[in-house]
């Protein structure tokens, strides 16, 4: 699955995913990436976000809209990220997942939960001080 | 590291990245941006989970869903279990552009797709059909059913509903190679 948030240089913002989601599903099975909120979510008013791992649970917590909501009230990026995953942890402590944020300033940040196997999540980043795509990872929590 | 304008994506997908990263330079809109970087993954099938030929379901289809936000507007276009076209987030962008709804699921989506001039066809490659004969012969595992006669944690459909519903632990089974 990918998960991108664009935003330009006056802070217009937009967000996108594309998946073929998860292997041997049930046809029919829609995971988070298509649903608003969940997958991700932009308001260029606050800023945006974008969620990956097993949409089965990460949509039922809608992180996307969450962190938006976070940014909103004043959170930092990295913050809004590890709240969303927080959220679900608390009920799915082995969840996999991982989520970006970014606001309409161009601060951005990432947060995942830590599970065996996945300790790290690796994401891409490309703005004006970088001039080409720069793989970043963030520590899961 | 506030610096404007911005490309963030998830996993290590580079290309899609910079093919983002080029709308913007050029002077495209950002949903220019986020449709050319998702369409770049779903082409290059990025690490098997975006596009086609990848996560076969369990009939060896593979489906796309795809999603579009205009932070701007808050207008959303997105499809779920898409199917036979490969162009997912182009579709989702069309539902966006092209109707007053959110959200077109299934065989109807696809039929939308094509009356807006996009080219069906099998979104099944060697590698989706080899995923799915293996978990043919791994007896259908790793398996998503639960609740269901016979055992899917050791048996194949067809499944049918068993009388009494158990509370069980949840497994497991999204990882780095089979996630949304």
């Amino acid at each position: 699955t990918i998960g991108m948030l664009a935003v330009d240089r006056d802070g217009h913002m937009a967000a996108g995913t594309s998946t073929n989601g998860m292997t041997h599903k049930v046809p029919g099975r829609v995971g988070d990436s298509p649903i608003v909120g969940a997958g991700a979510y932009a308001d260029s008013s606050a800023g945006g976000a974008a969620a990956t791992g097993d949409g089965d649970i990460m949509m039922r917590f809608l992180p996307s809209y969450l962190a938006v909501e976070l940014m909103r009230a004043g959170a930092d990026p990295s913050a809004a990220c590890k709240m969303a995953i927080s959220r679900i942890k608390r009920h799915y402590s082995e969840f996999f997942g991982a989520i970006i944020c970014a606001n309409t300033t161009g601060h951005y940040g990432a947060a995942c939960n830590k599970t065996p196997g996945f300790t790290r999540f690796h994401y891409m980043v490309s703005n004006s001080k970088s001039d080409a795509p720069l793989l970043k990872s963030v520590d899961c929590v | 590291h506030a610096s404007l304008p911005l490309v963030i994506n998830t996993w290590p997908f580079k290309n899609a990245t910079a093919a983002a990263w080029r709308v913007l330079q050029s002077g495209g809109s950002v949903l220019d941006a986020v449709e050319r970087g998702c369409a770049r993954c779903e082409v290059e099938q990025c690490d098997g989970s975006v596009g086609y030929g990848g996560s076969p379901d369990e009939s060896g289809e593979t489906t796309l869903d795809a999603l579009i936000m205009n932070g701007d507007t808050m207008e959303v276009g997105a499809v779920a279990g898409l199917r036979r076209i490969k162009n997912a987030i182009g579709v989702a962008r069309a539902v966006m552009e092209r109707t007053d709804h959110t959200l077109l699921v299934g065989q109807s989506a696809s039929v939308f797709a094509e009356n807006m001039g996009f080219v069906a066809e099998d979104l099944t490659t060697n590698k989706s059909l080899n995923i799915f004969s293996q978990w043919l012969q791994s007896n259908c595992q790793p398996n998503y059913r639960k609740n269901v006669f016979p055992d899917p944690s050791a048996s194949c459909g067809p499944y049918e509903p068993r009388a009494t519903l158990k509370r069980t632990k949840r497994a497991q089974h999204a990882s780095r190679l089979s996630h949304d």
